[in-house]
């Protein structure tokens, strides 16, 4: 593993305890998509079922095993968070579900010739997986843009997603250069996904690094 | 080896 790999990984694990922490201390999860979390849910449920079939490393393994465990703890809390004022969660979700799911039975890694059926139903739903998490943030995005008291711990949880996105990209560069790994499906979806946090830095930025005192 | 095998990233 690289240093851009891991960096990605520990602040993608930073967000988690970031919006866990919101979500506990606060005891409020004004701000926070209940859409978006239970669309990360589904993503790491569907990438994740290798889990069963394909043992890559223990790292590998606790960590899908905490990003399934903490998003459906997260959705579970947000969902029945009683001060829940997310009349503002209203992205139409199925504009996204449903079009990375038709992409995914056309582009995906699926070898007919090999594998089983089974195996070939995962790489469908790895691909699923891939598309619906380059667009998943889209309505905590939305939210965000229409609130005006964002708490800043939301926006923080926002950018360590961000920089996890960042980095994988330079560590996909990194691998394609050192090691010749490449999967094209990841890296478009990623590139995209990076993108969309672009709009979100900006409103960072103008929301809480200019609000620090100095 | 199976595909699924060669996916090593989270």
């Amino acid at each position: 593993m690289n240093i851009f790999r891991f960096v990605g990984d520990m602040s993608h694990l930073a967000s988690f305890f970031l919006l866990l922490a919101k979500l506990i201390y606060t005891k409020s999860s004004t701000g926070v998509s209940l859409k978006t979390q239970a669309l990360y849910l589904t993503v790491f449920v569907c990438r994740y079922l290798d889990l069963l079939v394909a043992f890559v490393s223990w790292y590998n393994e606790l960590m899908k095993i905490f990003f399934i465990a903490a998003s459906a703890y997260i959705v579970y809390v947000v969902a029945t968070s009683t001060r829940n004022s997310n009349a503002s969660d209203t992205y139409r979700v199925e504009f996204l579900v449903i079009p990375a799911l038709v992409l995914a039975c056309f582009v995906n890694e699926t070898h007919w010739s090999k594998g089983g059926w089974s195996l070939n139903v995962m790489e469908i739903l790895w691909a699923f997986s891939i598309y619906l998490e380059a667009v998943a943030v889209l309505p905590q995005l939305k939210m965000l843009h229409q609130l005006e008291d964002t708490t800043n711990i939301t926006m923080h949880y926002m950018a360590s997603l961000g920089i996890y996105r960042a980095f994988y990209l330079l560590n996909w560069v990194y691998r394609l250069y050192y090691e010749g790994y490449w999967h094209p499906i990841a890296v478009v979806a990623g590139i995209v996904q990076t993108l969309l946090y672009a709009d979100f830095f900006i409103l960072y930025y103008q929301s809480v690094l200019l609000r620090l005192p100095s | 080896s199976a595909k699924a095998d060669s996916k090593d990233e989270l």
